[in-house]
């Protein structure tokens, strides 16, 4: 899937 | 946002606040590993290379410069004002970092989610931050006395991740394909080496004793 790794935590 | 994640920022900030109040106030960082330092600030420059592409929240955007900003400071303090870096122990903060960092990298090459440069150094950050510690607890055994600010540091720090833990388990439970196989296994790591520090840490508080670490 083209979802760019969106890395929502610190 | 869950109440694990905040409450796992909220002692992440607090382990940071306190390092901070310990250097500023009583202008000392004896008993703090420099390397370790270090290594963090090294941590979140890679892991922040999205701060301006990725905008997710005020919120996750403040905090991280924050953690950005402290940790670069705490380096600088440690290393260039004139009256703190004298209570720098530089003769037994010898753990040799620059070891950490090749093997992380390695491995980030070879194990990551997505092989793109963002993605890579992201990943680096894990495993650099998940090892990032050892310098400050091999400097803790070394020193016998470890006043409690530098205590209570090294706990929230290893809290920090430890809640981080709660957080991926009720992510996966409640959030479709939220499945992070690398981000929970160096987290596990990074608490587990934490295992033993929070043993004695424990003892010393029950016993009402001062925290010694075993040589």
């Amino acid at each position: 899937e083209g979802t760019t790794l969106k890395h929502d935590e610190l | 946002m869950n109440i694990f994640r905040l409450a796992g920022d909220m002692t992440h900030l607090a382990s940071v606040l306190v390092l901070l109040l310990k250097i500023h106030t009583i202008k000392s960082c004896a008993g703090v590993s420099l390397k370790t330092q270090e290594l963090y600030a090294l941590v979140f420059a890679t892991r922040y290379l999205d701060i301006v592409t990725d905008f997710i929240s005020v919120y996750n955007t403040v905090m991280k410069l924050i953690f950005l900003g402290s940790s670069f400071s705490i380096v600088w303090y440690i290393r260039h004002h004139r009256v703190v870096r004298r209570s720098y122990d530089k003769d037994q903060d010898t753990f040799r970092h620059y070891l950490l960092m090749i093997p992380c990298m390695l491995l980030a090459l070879f194990v990551h989610e997505k092989f793109t440069f963002k993605e890579v150094m992201w990943t680096f950050s894990l495993y650099l931050e998940a090892v990032a510690i050892l310098p400050q607890l091999v400097l803790l055994q070394r020193t016998r006395n470890i006043d409690n600010l530098t205590g209570q540091y090294v706990f929230l720090l290893g809290a920090y991740r430890g809640l981080y833990i709660f957080n991926w388990i009720y992510r996966y439970f409640t959030e479709p394909h939220f499945v992070h196989w690398i981000t929970w296994i160096a987290g596990v790591v990074q608490t587990l080496l934490y295992a033993d520090f929070f043993y004695y840490y424990f003892e010393s508080w029950k016993n009402n004793v001062r925290l010694q670490l075993p040589a």
